[in-house]
């Protein structure tokens, strides 16, 4: 995935069934990012994989005043890139299982 | 503490926490 200055982990261990996972954001690199980054911390939330769209939570984090308007997409894409990992995994384990 | 929760309108919650240095990358 590209490196976007924003790094999005996995804050449980994934059993391959929830869809709704706790995920763990931070910024690693707050030069890429666009607007003025108030150093907040970790950023902790849940993730529905089935339901939910990455850049509406990143949207929501604009909206709480995490993020600067013009870095949503930045997050948003951080999201994305790290959900479509998750689910990748989870493919390729009930794979393997069959 | 140093943990902070931010709950966003729409009802979803954020928690705010240390990144631990180790996890950081040098700059």
């Amino acid at each position: 995935a590209e490196d976007t200055g924003v790094r999005v982990e996995l804050a449980e261990e994934d059993d391959g069934k929830k869809a709704s996972i706790a995920l763990k954001l931070w910024v690693e690199d707050h030069k890429k990012l666009k607007g003025k980054y108030k150093e907040s911390g970790a950023i902790e939330f849940t993730f529905d994989l089935e339901k939910e769209v990455p850049e509406v939570v990143a949207q929501e984090m604009v909206e709480s005043g995490l993020f600067h308007e013009s870095d949503g997409k930045t997050v948003g894409k951080s999201i994305r890139d790290r959900v479509a990992l998750i689910k990748w995994r989870r493919e390729r384990t009930v794979s393997a299982a069959a | 503490s140093a943990t902070a929760q931010v709950v966003h309108s729409a009802g979803r919650r954020f928690i705010v926490s240390p990144v631990p240095e180790a996890r950081l990358k040098e700059q």
